[in-house]
């Protein structure tokens, strides 16, 4: 027979984020780490 | 750009259901993302370190009060754009739904990266698309299960609640479909290619006019991400058709009191048309006591080894149940 699994809906944590009003800060977070891992691999690190 | 394939095929940001499997005898829970955007399972190990804080948040796979836990000891790292997940592999009973993966490999995460895991309501990943992906070549949990005879049919098919106001966020049917949670026909489109559940996308219409994958495109279907994705100057489009301005990072937003008048976006995928509205594609949130209206579109390049591509995530998923086919390696949809 078939089998289910029920799933629960939760806040995505950038909507929590958001409504923290934080996401701005998480913006400037993730870009300032994209930056640090393109300067990695720019400099020859795998 | 392995941050771009993170922020777009991995972001466990936008990442909103959840469900519980169960690891080792006697069972330990854990809560897991079901991402058809994936092929491995990974949850955090006892053995993490202290300083791990996304790993001390959440819970833990102990392997020493696992009877049924078998040695596999192989290194492995996924890559994230903030960092890597680091584990290794071990092999123990995984059940879901009550069936069970026997001597099932599964990842052990040592170190988890970034902002995403610390935060994240869940303890790990589940992945469901292709072995063909899944780092070093790891066989994911429902491929066993179809290995090992545990599932009637190689299908799985996910069914999300759009209704707010109920407890129940969704439901995954493993074996087969659950003729309740949709309204016939089924149509099914080819998987084009096995890796992420990739199928042929006809086109994108705005009422009546072509407003993106003007010449056919491939998409994929993701649980793993809650957005709309598309090569950024085709999304452009659609957030001018829909009268959306950018927000940030590639996210656009719309006027919440707009949501009446604006158009349908449909998508045609093996000569069938999918009609979202407004409010199926539109993300009301509440922020400092006023409401903002978050575009459930989001445009992304991705490199040229990858192409183009569209990914459909629960935004798509939401309104229409999907069903995924080993058997036939085809995706289906229906009206949920």
């Amino acid at each position: 027979s078939v089998m289910q699994i029920p799933l629960r809906k939760v806040k995505t944590l950038k909507q929590t984020m958001m409504e923290a009003g934080n996401y701005e800060e998480l913006a400037y977070q993730r870009a300032y780490a994209h930056k640090s891992f393109l300067q990695k691999t720019s400099m020859g690190s795998n | 750009d392995p941050n771009e394939i993170d922020e777009l095929l991995r972001n466990y940001m936008d990442a909103q259901y959840f469900g519980v499997i169960s690891i080792g005898t006697p069972a330990q829970n854990f809560t897991v993302i079901f991402d058809t955007g994936s092929s491995n399972l990974w949850i955090p190990s006892k053995k993490c370190p202290f300083y791990d804080i996304a790993c001390m948040l959440h819970h833990r796979y102990n392997s020493g009060k696992s009877s049924t836990y078998k040695e596999d000891g192989r290194k492995m790292a996924i890559q994230y754009g903030t960092g890597s997940m680091k584990g290794f592999i071990s092999k123990d009973t995984v059940c879901v739904a009550g069936i069970c993966a026997e001597e099932q490999p599964f990842a052990e995460a040592t170190s988890e990266p970034g902002l995403t895991f610390i935060a994240a309501k869940f303890d790990g990943i589940l992945g469901m698309a292709y072995p063909e992906i899944a780092v070093l070549g790891v066989k994911p949990v429902f491929n066993t299960l179809i290995d090992q005879k545990k599932v009637p049919s190689p299908v799985f098919a996910f069914w999300l609640n759009r209704n707010p106001d109920s407890e129940l966020g969704g439901e995954i049917t493993f074996g087969g479909m659950d003729p309740k949670r949709y309204i016939e026909p089924i149509t099914w489109t080819p998987v084009t290619r096995k890796g992420y559940w990739q199928f042929k996308m006809d086109k994108v219409l705005g009422g009546s006019s072509s407003i993106g994958c003007p010449n056919g495109c491939q998409a994929i279907a993701d649980t793993g991400t809650s957005l709309i994705a598309g090569p950024k100057a085709q999304v452009e489009q659609i957030q001018k058709f829909i009268g959306a301005e950018p927000l940030m990072k590639g996210e656009y937003m719309v006027q919440c009191d707009k949501l009446p008048t604006m158009p349908d976006v449909s998508f045609v995928i093996a000569g069938q048309t999918y009609t979202l509205k407004p409010h199926d594609y539109v993300m009301n949130i509440t922020t400092a006591g006023k409401s903002i209206c978050i575009s459930g579109f989001m445009g992304i390049d991705l490199p040229p080894r990858v192409g183009e591509l569209w990914i459909l995530g629960d935004v798509f998923i939401g309104r229409y149940y999907t069903a995924f086919d080993f058997g036939q390696d085809r995706v289906g949809f229906a009206q949920a």
